[in-house]
């Protein structure tokens, strides 16, 4: 039964094609996902794949990798990257070019935003079915907070705590302020 | 990763006192030291938090399950799943019972993720990654005390425990105080070198996750301005990982019971009482039959 089963095991899944992409943000840019969902044999690698474009500015909100490693790997255009450990310590400032890689630990929270150019890239991920937990937006951690919870925490007036909450409405991708109305660096 | 048991070349057992404790403005944090022997071999970490009545444990997550266990108190706990909806939502008549100066139709009224009640002899899971908070809604302190399973699958990183804050400044709780305080100086000296004179920097010095992150980025991704994305950064705030809640208690939206539940639920709790006090009272008359 080999001929059946092994022998003809779907490999391949393209995750490059726009048309199938799993997150889509008309100003911001696309992200597509193979794990063992889409491609079953990534259940004996225990291993997934996330590949994405972010347009001219825009942003992938901060997030981190609830259960793999992610190493990325830089396709095309450049991005301002940071990563940051469990200290609140930055362990990663810097610009991110074609051909090159970052490793982006588990649990370590990371943001990327392209430059002009836009950016695009491929993460390998350690687990199956990798899961990314955003910090910002309408699928986020702060988002599942109560008001209260947050405005506590953080010694803010509930006014606050509401626009931390509820003001970006997108999930993933999000479009950046232009760069001359941000502060410089 | 290390293979679990494989530090185990143990000539004698050692009942073990925390080993590091930490005073936050609503409660106490006390660890034993993952580095002992006895815990590598078990690849475990283990910490016992005290939170105050209207303490606030900051919402965090970390690199390994936990499992958690009420040793007395009760309160409330809420585990933030992501991509889970917000399943509790605030009425319009509860929105003008919470906050009366709110009424504006305009407002955007709360949601957020289901919250769960525990008290007394609960254990608790927690999900490697998935952030969680927990609040003391009693009279008396909570003591938790949490296992880490820094050896599970589920952490890919190394066997360490570590926690990730989504707010406030908090200290490694694993970590002894003097290494801390030390730490911290040097991060701060690194910080000013880099950056400037405080005041002048985009960047925080607080330890939680967004600290590490330039406030232009987060007010970006949290469409705010700068101001209100840099007390993300929780920068000058010295209550640690416990926080008291100010004022009255923390108002969540959760479900409460009526006036029968709630009797109903007491003649339960008083029945059970009587049933464990006769179960003890049994135990000591046949205690000679005991292996």
């Amino acid at each position: 039964g080999l001929e059946e089963t092994i022998c003809t095991l779907r490999l391949r899944e393209n995750i490059g094609d726009p048309s199938r992409a799993d997150i889509y943000t008309e100003e911001a840019g696309r992200i597509s996902t193979a794990n063992s969902h889409t491609l079953p044999v990534l259940r004996w690698l225990q291993l997934s794949a996330e590949r994405g474009a972010l347009y001219s500015d825009a942003l992938y909100v901060p997030h981190w990798n609830l259960n793999a490693h992610s190493v990325v790997y830089a396709l095309r255009g450049r991005a301002e990257v940071q990563v940051v450990d469990n200290f609140g310590q930055t362990v990663f400032d810097d610009e991110l070019r074609e051909g090159q890689l970052l490793t982006i630990p588990q649990n370590f929270a990371v943001v990327k935003r392209a430059r002009n150019e836009g950016f695009e890239w491929v993460s390998f991920k350690t687990n199956e079915n990798a899961m990314v937990s955003p910090l910002a937006g309408r699928t986020s951690a702060i988002r599942a907070l109560p008001e209260e919870v947050l405005a506590n925490a953080l010694q803010i007036p509930r006014e606050d705590a509401r626009r931390l909450k509820f003001n970006r409405q997108e999930s993933t991708l999000v479009r950046s302020r232009p760069s001359s109305s941000r502060s410089s660096r | 990763q290390q293979p679990r048991f494989g530090e185990c070349k143990l000539k004698r057992l050692v009942a073990l006192e925390p080993s590091n404790r930490i005073e936050a403005e609503a409660g106490v944090i006390e660890s034993w030291d993952p580095n002992n022997q006895q815990f590598q071999c078990a690849g475990v970490a283990v910490v016992r938090r005290t939170i105050e009545p209207n303490g606030l444990l900051l919402p965090q997550y970390s690199n390994a399950p936990q499992l958690l266990y009420i040793v007395k108190g009760r309160g409330i706990t809420g585990v933030l799943f992501p991509g889970c909806p917000e399943t509790f939502e605030e009425s319009q008549q509860g929105q003008s019972r919470i906050r009366p100066s709110l009424r504006s139709a305009s407002f955007q009224r709360d949601r957020h993720q289901k919250i769960r009640h525990f008290r007394e002899g609960d254990v608790i899971a927690f999900p490697a990654g998935v952030a969680h908070w927990c609040y003391n809604d009693g009279d008396t302190p909570v003591v938790a005390v949490a296992l880490m399973d820094t050896t599970n699958n589920a952490n890919q990183l190394d066997q360490n425990p570590r926690n990730f804050y989504l707010a406030g400044n908090p200290d490694d709780e694993f970590r002894p105080q003097g290494q801390q305080e030390y730490e911290q100086h040097r991060r701060q000296q690194q910080h000013q070198q880099r950056h400037g004179e405080p005041g002048q920097q985009q960047r925080g010095s607080g330890n939680n996750v967004f600290s590490g992150f330039d406030a232009d980025f987060l007010a970006d991704a949290f469409n705010v301005d700068t101001e209100t994305a840099r007390r993300l950064q929780s920068e000058n705030d010295h209550r640690r990982s416990i926080v008291r809640v100010e004022g009255r208690q923390l108002q969540v939206i959760r479900p409460r019971w009526s006036r029968e539940e709630q009797e109903r639920e007491e003649r339960k709790e008083r029945e059970r009482e009587r049933e464990s006090e006769s179960e003890r009272r049994q135990s000591r008359r046949g205690g000679r039959d005991d292996n």
